[in-house]
């Protein structure tokens, strides 16, 4: 088709012809260019998890909201004001707002938001009698020159305990994996912390910021999350009991983090 | 060159816009010109089109806008002029031949969010600046 569609009065100067097949790969290039993007993207399915793309699509459709179509921003939201009214507003639909990421001023500041796709496939967490715990790794190393990470956060959904557990409290503690050791624990460092009813049901936020930062900086620190789930007195049980969506649960409830940037230094097209 | 032109207009005169003979010329220039002055006009980015919905969730393509026309005074009331484009349009007059006029060019650019995947499956949500034309002036 014709990449550049002319949808107003035509100016009678205005040649209107589809392009050339090496035309439309040099237009290509230079959009990716000032994308800045080095290639176009192949993603590759991970399993069906739907949940990320969907909690960004409703960022997208926030954010686009108030503009003219193609997610046009208006003038005055370039001062990132609109961007934060509206990342707060889907933060309330999406899931209860963490107090620590609402109050801080980077949502102000962000300009760039990504989603990572969990990379752990096997739930050892998740079958009954295994250890009461479940990892989560996430690929950090396609972050695009320049971001700087102001918020982090790990989601993970958490449904209504109706068997076993009905009124009990439970505490789900999010740590960073520190170092993978082979015949002894593996060391922990605890990130974050939330008490839950068995009754609540939604996303469950955790702040991963500082861990988040220190991965970008130096990726081969980047072991991964654990999630550990208590009941109140201090009995560690499967997440899964606890109503935590894992792996076999829907596709649009699937755990993933997300994070927060703002740009630190100006794209510069390199002259060719 | 702009000085030695003004050498051999003589020294009695200057590049100023009060200049009677200049501004004369100015209206002269204006209404002999036929073509059409400078305006926005619509253009869509097709991301469909390239074969990029694949990665690219959203937007499917965005109305990107172009200048096009001539700058020529008096500009429309929506319009300014900056104090280049006016000397840009005196000095073409003075010579036509070989300095062209003002550029019709954006005045006011505006962002678009584009959401798509990476190679890892992973989404990003990025604002880009100065993608669509909000307005077209001279300059």
């Amino acid at each position: 088709g014709s990449l550049l569609l002319d949808t107003g009065d035509m100016h009678s100067s205005f040649v209107h012809r589809r392009l050339k097949q090496h035309e439309k790969r040099d237009m290509q290039r230079e959009i990716l260019s000032i994308l800045g993007l080095p290639h176009r993207p192949r993603p590759h399915s991970h399993g069906k998890q739907d949940s990320a793309p969907l909690f960004m699509l409703d960022l997208y459709n926030a954010m686009s909201s108030g503009g003219s179509g193609g997610g046009e921003e208006e003038e005055e939201e370039e001062d990132g004001e609109g961007f934060s009214h509206r990342y707060r507003a889907v933060f309330t639909t999406q899931s209860p707002p963490l107090a620590s990421l609402q109050d801080s001023t980077f949502l102000n500041q962000a300009d760039m938001v990504m989603s990572f796709v969990n990379l752990v496939e096997h739930e050892k967490g998740f079958a009954l009698y295994q250890p009461h715990h479940q990892e989560y790794k996430f690929n950090l190393s396609q972050i695009p020159e320049g971001e700087a990470v102001t918020a982090a956060e790990f989601r993970i959904y958490k449904e209504w305990v109706r068997r076993h557990f009905e009124n009990e409290t439970f505490q789900i503690s999010i740590y960073q994996v520190l170092h993978e050791n082979v015949n002894s624990d593996t060391d922990l460092l605890l990130l974050d912390t939330r008490t839950v009813w068995a009754s609540e049901e939604g996303w469950q936020v955790f702040d991963i910021t500082a861990t988040s930062n220190l991965w970008v900086m130096s990726p081969q620190h980047n072991l991964g999350l654990q999630l550990h789930v208590q009941t109140i007195d201090g009995q560690g049980i499967n997440p899964k009991m606890a109503g935590l969506i894992g792996q076999h649960g829907p596709h649009d409830k699937q755990p993933f983090m997300v994070a927060f940037f703002k740009v630190s230094e100006v794209h510069i097209r390199t002259t060719r | 060159s702009v000085t030695s032109k003004r050498r051999h207009h003589g020294r009695t005169k200057s590049t100023s816009v009060q200049e009677s003979p200049r501004a004369a010329s100015l209206t002269e220039y204006n209404t002999s010109d036929q073509r059409q002055a400078c305006k926005k006009h619509e253009l869509y980015v097709s991301f469909r089109d390239l074969g990029w919905q694949d990665w690219i969730i959203a937007p499917e393509g965005y109305a990107a806008y172009y200048c096009d026309g001539e700058c020529s005074f008096p500009l429309n009331a929506h319009m300014n002029a900056t104090n280049h484009a006016i000397v840009q349009t005196l000095v073409h007059l003075m010579n036509p031949d070989y300095i062209p006029k003002p550029c019709c060019a954006p005045t006011k650019l505006n962002a678009i969010s584009v959401l798509f995947f990476d190679d890892s499956s992973n989404v990003i949500l990025k604002k880009y600046r100065n993608m669509v034309v909000r307005a077209c002036g001279c300059h």
